[in-house]
């Protein structure tokens, strides 16, 4: 549709505008309640003492994330999604002239938590991390393939939980394998940060 | 918009078609994983005795749901929602056409994971549940207002990973009866069924 392909040109100059100011972008995209605001926060722990990140976080109507990710002293702008249910390459461009481009090395941005539409809307980032809990049980792959086929990185949190749910995460990491080869599969706890270092060194950080 | 509005009038005639066979039909609409077929199915086990039941279910791509409600001998229409993330009343419409609904009266409609879009797209049911898991944290309620406005039922599911989630299960229920103080909310814990005669009674089944 025409939506998609506007929406794909934007992408095109958001990335083309961030590689020129040497900012690296990381969409992090995931199931609502998945833990991407708590991968964002253990990411900006580990690594604001080499880079300097800021953080955009889409949501409907409240700031609870975006107020979480400032308390780690990054810059955040938080983008009102009003009813739409992903965040899309204009909604980024217009937040992206809110930052001052050449004092940051690394943006985050958070999606809409959704494995739905984000697959369709690429926002410009350089990489992709999609992250799925282990608590939606062991069919949240296959039953979402389209977004799993563009992501660098996928997460598996909540491991903690695995075996309280009875959820195997070898079988969910070939899940992901089998739709995408190159993706990159990493298990996590988000809470305590296990995996963490796992998720810096797929992301090339 | 337009699409909104003609998908109200859609819902409004399925509706109509419902009512005029005697038809009871319920929206269960949740997060991703939240719960809504687990919780679907334990319904049904207590109800086909006193009810003729049929289930829709929509998904992207596979027929897992589908399949494991048709288990219990219930008739079960398979809607393929291609990359649409929520169902809408002419999907409905046209799945309804595949019923004898002369000789059902109950039926149970499982929307796409979701606790946005679905919010905006009534069905022409005569109940609308919404299924949240603690699994998701605690601002699950708080971030998806609209969702909750129009729920009837409420069900906070996955109670016995409360405790292991840190999630005050009595705050989430709080959370809906301000936004929407008409709700019933019920927790459960969908795997053993606790919680499942409790939501019977608040749908008044
Ligand atoms: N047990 C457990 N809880 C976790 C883990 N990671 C995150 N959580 C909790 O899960 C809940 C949701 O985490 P968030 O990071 O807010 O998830 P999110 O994907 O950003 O959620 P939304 O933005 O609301 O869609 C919070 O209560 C977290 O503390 C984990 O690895 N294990
Ligand atoms: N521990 C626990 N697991 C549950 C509970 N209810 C459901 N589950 C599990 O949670 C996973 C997801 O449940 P489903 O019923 O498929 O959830 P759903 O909302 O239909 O998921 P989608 O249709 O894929 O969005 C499955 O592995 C279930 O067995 C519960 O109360 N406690
Ligand atoms: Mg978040
Ligand atoms: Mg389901
Ligand atoms: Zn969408
Ligand atoms: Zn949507």
């Amino acid at each position: 549709k025409n939506v998609l392909e506007a929406n794909r040109k934007l992408a095109q100059e958001n990335r083309a505008l961030l590689q020129k100011h040497g900012v690296k972008a990381i969409d992090v995209m995931g199931a609502i309640g998945a833990g991407k605001t708590s991968l964002i926060e253990k990411l900006i722990e580990k690594l604001k003492n080499r880079y300097r990140i800021a953080a955009f976080k889409g949501d409907l109507t409240t700031t609870i994330d975006a107020e979480m990710l400032s308390r780690h002293k990054v810059e955040v702008v938080a983008i009102n999604t009003g009813k739409e249910c992903h965040l899309d390459a204009n909604l980024v461009k217009k937040a992206l002239q809110r930052l001052k481009l050449d004092s940051l090395d690394l943006l985050f941005i958070e999606n809409v938590g959704n494995l739905i539409c984000p697959a369709e809307f690429p926002l410009g980032s350089d990489k992709r991390i999609v992250v799925i809990s282990v608590t939606e049980g062991p069919f949240m792959v296959v039953k979402h393939p389209f977004i799993f086929m563009d992501a660098d990185v996928v997460v598996i949190n909540k491991i903690d939980l695995a075996s309280a749910m009875n959820v195997d995460v070898k079988s969910l990491e070939t899940d992901v394998k089998k739709i995408n080869p190159r993706a990159r599969v990493v298990t996590t706890n988000c809470r305590t940060g296990e995996g963490i270092d796992a998720v810096m060194a797929a992301l090339g950080l």
